[in-house]
Parts: structure tokens; sequence; C-alpha cells
């Protein structure tokens, strides 16, 4: 339990909740909110210091390039700017990576993986957007396959996982599909979620909250 | 020879999904 206080730095970033609300709604404890939020600091302030994680300085962090475009961390970058407002704040950050962490049930990280994957967010995973994401990421990675490759994978994966047959894959088939291929949301958990106070100490020197754990 | 890939398999390797590089100092 923590007594509540937050710094006058803490309050000044737009969108900063307590670490005791964030903790209530999510698996981290409130000390581990506290180690989040200074990941957050430092990733909001990489290129325009204002609190809110910009999506270059996202994609600064996961590329080393600010400029670097990438249809998956564009999509993951909308899924956790939940105001849809073009940054994400701390809240919408925590949140977010609640889903990765370790103790969050499959069940979740299923679920968010499917919306990320339903690029144009119609209920379904179709044909066409499997193709895209398959060009994507071949777009981003050395391998280079030709297109009859590329539809014949996009095939055999819609032979496997649309088991109703209706050309496009629903949330039920997808659970299913992942059930039997547990390795399709290995992506989806952080094994360091679980240490975040040890990835950053430094939280220990700014928390003005005790954690009875 | 027949394609085993698994597209959603090929996906999930994705830089832009392995969210670990947040956590890079």
């Amino acid at each position: 339990m923590g007594c509540g206080h937050s710094s006058k730095r803490a309050r000044s970033v737009p969108g900063y909740e307590d670490p005791n609300t964030l903790s209530s709604e999510t698996p981290f404890t409130v000390s581990e909110v506290e180690a989040l939020f200074e990941l957050f600091k430092k990733l909001s302030s990489s290129i325009i210091d204002d609190g809110l994680i910009h999506k270059e300085e996202f994609q600064l962090a996961l590329f080393r390039n600010s400029n670097r475009k990438n249809l998956f961390a564009d999509r993951v970058f909308d899924s956790f700017d939940v105001k849809r407002n073009g940054v994400i704040e701390f809240g919408e950050f925590v949140r977010s990576l609640s889903i990765f962490h370790p103790n969050t049930p499959a069940e979740d990280k299923i679920a968010f993986a499917f919306r990320l994957y339903d690029l144009r967010q119609t209920g379904f995973i179709e044909r066409e957007e499997l193709k895209e994401m398959v060009l994507a990421l071949l777009n981003e990675s050395d391998l280079v396959l030709s297109d009859d490759v590329v539809e014949q994978i996009v095939h055999k994966t819609f032979v496997d996982a649309d088991s109703n047959g209706d050309g496009k894959i629903d949330p039920n088939e997808w659970k299913d599909f992942v059930a039997k291929n547990p390795s399709l949301i290995k992506n989806m958990t952080l094994p360091y979620l679980k240490d975040i106070t040890l990835a950053f100490p430094s939280f220990v020197l700014n928390s003005e909250v005790e954690d009875s754990d | 020879r027949p394609v085993t890939m698994n597209a959603f398999e090929l996906i999930s390797h994705s830089q832009g999904l392995n969210l670990s590089n947040l956590f890079d100092k």
C-alpha cells in the first residue's frame, strides 16, 4: 500500500495518474508502476520533453531510428493510444503494458494480438490483411520470398486457421489457432515486466511511496 | 517443396512487435 504522494515533477506530467490507482487496475505493484514512470520519463523526453510519448519517440526506442516506419509498431502505438490523440500518456502506457505482463491471462494477450492483426478493425482477420502483414514483415527483414510463395504461406495459414472456411479468421478461430500454436503470442509477454524495479532501480531514489511487499 | 511456414509465426517476429527494446538502456 502506498501513501499516495506524487512528486511535483510527476504531477507536472500531463496525463499522469496516481501509481496506487494504476496498481489497483493492473498486475503491477505500486513500486513497479513507479519504476515504469522512470522508463516513461526516459521515453517521453527523448525527442520532445513534454511527458508524452510521440510516435517518433516510440520508433526511436524500438528501432534506434525515429523515422523508421513499421506497420506493426504503428499498430502497437495506436493500440496504446487509447484516447486516439496521437500520443501515449502515462496511464495509457501502464495499462497497455500490463497486457505484456507474465501474469496476465493468455486470453487477454490473445484478444490483444487479434486486435493488432485486424488491421481494418472489421472484427475479422482477412486474407488481404494477412498478406499485407507478411509483406510488411518481409520488407523489414532480409528475407526475400516470391509472390507465389507468399500466397502459398497465406493460403496454408488460412487452411489451418479458418476452420469454418468463410475466408476470414474470427476471434474464436484465432483463439483455437493460438491454442495449437502457443508460440504465436510469445511476443505478448515481456519477462522484463516482472523485474521492472530491478531494470530501473533509480525509481527508488525518487520514490515517495512505500510498498508493503 | 510444400510450404509449411505459418504466416502468423513469421509476423510475430517483427521488430515492431518486440517491445523488449523499450527497456534497453
